[in-house]
């Protein structure tokens, strides 16, 4: 196996407090970034289409053109939804690129699938935000490394807030 | 003489007139997204419009929200983004993304990506407030996330993201002291908006840097071509640049552009409040701006405006006022004393080319 992502953090972040193990038959909703084809010839279209001296200015893509563009392989589509039936993933959904899945799995399958990984309820933020996320990094079957980027919903907290209430500008002397 | 960032401050500062707001006869849009899962009530906008909206014609309410909404108390920063964004791009439809709802196990910013992947049919420009160190993010995952901002730019689709509110940000790697770049902030394909205040905050006039305003050097994305020329003259020129040592002066600089982050009113669960500030408030206010452009654009039979930068960097700033007083905050050591970098002549790490000049940045962007 192997880890798609050895440089993400997954310790608990500032703010955020953990409430204990997550029960095994608790559901949870997972994200599987597909990898996608021809990313070099999309980087020359964003160039193209953004340079005012470009033939192509101003001539965008519809969502039609960037998927025929960047889906996912067949192969790709095949293996990555093969392992994830094997492991028991339902009501999987997928997107007009076909390059994210998302499915509900429980605790206990997702554990299975993702191995090394272990979800935790936490609570976090002035709003009390719940997230379940894994306090410990995950790794995939090798056979998934030239098909999947990254799993969402592991190791990324939502954000809390970060906009401040500033106590009123005390400005000296020039206005009454 | 004001009490604070109203959008008739907005208005004036930016030189709009009544006139500067949408037709309402072309399929022009915005959308503001924030994931605090905060809820937005429309009952706050058409409060907000009635204190505050009266010297242009407005829509006082949205057009689409996309997640959930319920019942709960509604946040500042939900309230703010949309405030800000139909004051300054007026009369424009808007939608409003925000992510309450979502199930505890799901991420909520990719889920807004995962809606990129699977309308046909979106606003053209989207503000969003949404940043993490990019130190804490996977390469693997930066990397893909990057590849969904060129999918939108691709399709003609403008992303303005907050730049951040703790300036360079700091953090400390092996014992030194470092400045912290955001993401996506620091995306290459992305336009970045830092903060800027009043010289005198009970005064319209010239805008010096607010020093929380994100900006800096990706350690993740090297420069792009497009900004090679303006950041290099930066480099070159500037006389207080912090210690080599603190950033990577190869990587993609930001931010693009900057707007007024400090003092602003803001109505949430019906009440009128002072003070709010962050550069998730100048983010709406460069945005709606630049919606109004599509508009003319539009009604010309001209595509929207789609991924600026490229053209940003081409006209060297042109219809933005320059932001050359004031430095951001970092790192609190001896070495620096809090201070990250400073603005300058031309563009800079702390504001970028400046703020928004409508009626210049409008004949710098409507044609070709």
């Amino acid at each position: 196996s192997y880890s798609p992502e050895p440089d993400q953090r997954w310790m608990t972040p500032p703010g955020w407090v953990p409430l204990g193990r997550a029960a095994p038959e608790e559901e949870l909703s997972l994200t599987f970034a597909l990898r996608q084809q021809n990313l070099e010839r999309l980087t020359e279209l964003v160039q193209a289409v953004s340079d005012p001296g470009s033939p192509q200015y101003g001539k965008y893509l519809t969502l039609e053109d960037v998927t025929e563009l960047v889906q996912p392989s067949p192969l790709t589509l095949r293996t990555v939804q093969k392992w994830l039936l094997a492991a028991g993933a339902r009501h999987c959904h997928s997107v007009t690129t076909q390059d994210f899945l998302t499915c509900r799995l429980s605790v206990r399958e997702a554990e299975w699938l993702l191995s090394g990984a272990e979800f935790h309820h936490y609570v976090g933020g002035p709003a009390e935000t719940h997230a379940i996320r894994s306090a410990r990094p995950y790794q995939l079957p090798k056979a998934l490394r030239p098909h999947v980027d990254f799993v969402g919903g592991l190791h990324r907290f939502p954000p809390l807030s970060s906009l401040r209430q500033r106590p009123e500008p005390q400005v000296a002397g020039t206005f009454g | 003489f004001h009490l604070g960032v109203t959008p008739s401050v907005i208005r004036e500062r930016y030189n709009l007139t009544a006139q500067d707001v949408g037709s309402g006869t072309t399929n022009n849009s915005q959308a503001c997204a924030q994931f605090l899962e905060q809820y937005f009530h429309e009952s706050d906008l058409a409060e907000f419009m009635r204190l505050f909206g009266g010297k242009f014609e407005h829509q006082a309410s949205v057009a689409r929200v996309v997640g959930k909404q319920g019942r709960g108390r509604a946040g500042i920063e939900a309230s703010l983004d949309v405030e800000y964004l139909m004051s300054a791009g007026a009369n424009i439809s808007t939608w409003v993304y925000s992510s309450p709802g979502r199930h505890e196990s799901q991420e909520p910013f990719l889920q807004w990506l995962l809606v990129l992947s699977n309308e046909t049919t979106l606003p053209h420009v989207h503000t969003i407030s949404y940043g993490d160190d990019e130190d804490s993010l996977s390469s693997a995952y930066i990397q893909r996330v990057n590849t969904e901002f060129q999918k939108a730019a691709a399709r003609g689709l403008t992303l303005l993201f907050a730049s951040g509110d703790s300036g360079a940000g700091c953090w400390s790697v092996s014992g030194r002291h470092q400045f912290r770049p955001s993401f996506p902030a620091s995306s290459p394909y992305v336009t970045t908006v830092g903060g800027t205040s009043f010289q005198n905050p009970f005064r319209v006039t010239n805008e010096v840097v607010d020093y929380i305003s994100g900006g800096g050097f990706s350690n993740v994305f090297p420069r792009p071509s497009y900004q090679e020329e303006a950041v290099n003259k930066f480099l070159s020129t500037s006389l207080q640049l912090p210690p080599s040592s603190y950033f990577n002066a190869s990587g993609r600089a930001y931010p693009d552009v900057a707007a007024l982050s400090d003092g602003y009113w803001v109505v949430s669960n019906g009440v009128p409040i002072p003070w709010v500030s962050g550069t998730s408030a100048s983010t709406p206010v460069f945005g709606g701006l630049l919606s109004l452009i599509n508009e003319h654009r539009l009604l010309s039979g001209r595509p929207p405006l789609g991924f600026l930068n490229p053209r940003l960097y081409q006209q060297r700033g042109e219809g933005l006022f320059d932001v050359t007083h004031g430095c951001h905050e970092s790192c609190l050591n001896e070495e620096v004393q809090g201070e990250g970098f400073c603005s300058g002549p031309g563009w800079d790490p702390v504001t970028g080319w400046g703020t928004p000049n409508f009626p210049a940045l409008l004949k710098s962007l409507v044609n070709p």
